[in-house]
Order: C-alpha cells, then sequence, then structure tokens
C-alpha cells in the first residue's frame, strides 16, 4: 500500500 | 598511510553486519577524524550514514584523507573469522588499493591477518540537511526490533504515528490490523529501558516494514534507539555507539495513493 518515496525528492546531491 | 587499531575490534563487525543487508560495495572514509560511510541502497530509498570516532581507537594514525572501497559480501566473510574478544588492526597505503586487517588475540596468542583487494566505487554523496524534527524518540532498541519483526505478519507497511498518546505502530494486512502503542516510561531505573517521547507536533508517515528490518540489524550495537520524524520527511533511526559514533539510518515515506 502506498507508493515508495526514493531519498532524492528530499535531499540534494552534494 | 592509515592505520587503526580498534581492542573491541567486535564493534567493527557489528557494523559491517548492520548495512551488509542494505548495501553491496562501499567506501570507508578514512579521515585525521574519523571512519564514515554514507551509502543508499540500489534503489535510493534508504540510506546508511556510519561514524566511528578515532578516539574508539587504541591507535589511529591517518596521514591523509582516503576511501577504501570495499565489497560487503566479502568482508563479511572475513569478519566471520574474528573471534568476539579479538583486537582488529586496519591498514593501508596512502594508494589505497588493498586492506590489511588482523585479527589478534592475546589470550589465545593468535594472529589472523588478510589482505582485500580495495575497489574504486563510484559513490553518490547525498547532502543531508541538519534538520530540526518535529518528533524525538528513544527507545529500547531489542523493543523496536520486536515490534517491526512482530508487525511482519500483519503487512508490508508501517505507520509511525507520534501523538500526545504515544508513538503507535500499526500494519495493516488481508488479515486485519495489528497495532503497538509505546507510552513515555521513564519509571525503570535503567536508562536504556526508558521510552521518552518530545513532540513539537503530531507526525505520522508509512514505511515498508522490509527496510526497518533490515536496520535493526544494528540492534547490537546499542541499547537504544533514536527515531526522529517530521511531516513529509524521511525517517531518522540512530543507533548510538557508546560516545564514539553512530549508525544511522534514513528512509524515505511511502506516499497516499
Amino acid at each position: 500500500s502506498g507508493l515508495q518515496a526514493t531519498l532524492q525528492q528530499y535531499f540534494g546531491y552534494s | 598511510m592509515f592505520e587503526a587499531r580498534l581492542a573491541n575490534g567486535n564493534i567493527f563487525k557489528m557494523i559491517v553486519e548492520s548495512i551488509r543487508e542494505l548495501v553491496v560495495d562501499v567506501n570507508i572514509d578514512c579521515s585525521t577524524e574519523e571512519l564514515s560511510i554514507q551509502c543508499m541502497d540500489s534503489a535510493h530509498v534508504a540510506l546508511v550514514s556510519m561514524s566511528l570516532s578515532q578516539s574508539a581507537f587504541d591507535h589511529f594514525r591517518c596521514d591523509r584523507s582516503l576511501s577504501l572501497g570495499l565489497n560487503l559480501p566479502n568482508v563479511s566473510k572475513i569478519f566471520k573469522m574474528m573471534g568476539r574478544d579479538d583486537t582488529m588492526v586496519l591498514k593501508a597505503e596512502d594508494s589505497a588499493d588493498k586492506l590489511m586487517l588482523m585479527f589478534e588475540n592475546d589470550k589465545s596468542g593468535t594472529i589472523a591477518d588478510f589482505e582485500l583487494k580495495l575497489m574504486a566505487i563510484e559513490a553518490e554523496q547525498l547532502g543531508v540537511p541538519d534538520t530540526a524534527y518535529k518528533c524525538s524518540i528513544s527507545m529500547p532498541s531489542s523493543e523496536f526490533q520486536r515490534i517491526v519483526r512482530d508487525l511482519q505478519v500483519m503487512g508490508d507497511t508501517c505507520k509511525i504515528s507520534c501523538t500526545k498518546e504515544g508513538l503507535k505502530f500499526s500494519a495493516t494486512g488481508q488479515i486485519g490490523t495489528g497495532n503497538i502503542l509505546m507510552r513515555q516510561n521513564v519509571a525503570s531505573e535503567k536508562e536504556e529501558d526508558h521510552v521518552t517521547i518530545d513532540m513539537e507536533e503530531p507526525v505520522e508517515l508509512n514505511f515498508a516494514l522490509r527496510y526497518l528490518n533490515f536496520f535493526t540489524k544494528a540492534t547490537p550495537l546499542s541499547p537504544t534507539v533514536i527515531l526522529k520524524m517530521s511531516p513529509g520527511l524521511p525517517i531518522v533511526i540512530e543507533y548510538p555507539i557508546e560516545q564514539l559514533g553512530h549508525v544511522k539510518y534514513y528512509l524515505a515515506p511511502k506516499m497516499e495513493e
């Protein structure tokens, strides 16, 4: 249930 | 050159065990201050951030920063040969094409040494902002492990909600729904048994239980685990390693369809 988000949706590349 | 000696080599073995189900190849970054790891799983859903301060080591020398590219399944095989009370020594030249590992045991008088070929690993580094979270919960790590393990029989997604009532873990599936509520509890004499909940505003997020269960592989590293949540942000699940470092996991939430 629910769509899995990825971390790139929250954090940018450094 | 890099050289580090850890009297309690088992700590390093537990760190390897805590990440090897999430990632295959990792860079261990060595600096004058610490050993650190930042890596994501292949689906880019979870991130592991590990830090072990130089003060954790009996001897630590790192002339210039370097990255040791390791294949964790191979490292894990080598650590299977480490005894529980062994001292661990790591050595690498600045060229960092191989890593020397030594496991020493004074009692039995044994010294095992291994030379491991290192790899060049292209790793994308994420910039994780230092955020103030709306909820911060500290609880026994064994209790967290039991909850996320038990809830797997109910479904594959866990709703974690932090309210005035406490911290609630819920899973729903074909057979029904299960809820486990943890209330703040500071009654025990032992601080590691305490459950403390700092809540600025209520937060409710959904997470894949499969990942939460991967993270509990860090349980042997720490008697307590710290959960940090804010609305619409990845959860942080932190296992402090005494005063010497941590293994932190970041997990992206599941969105409502």
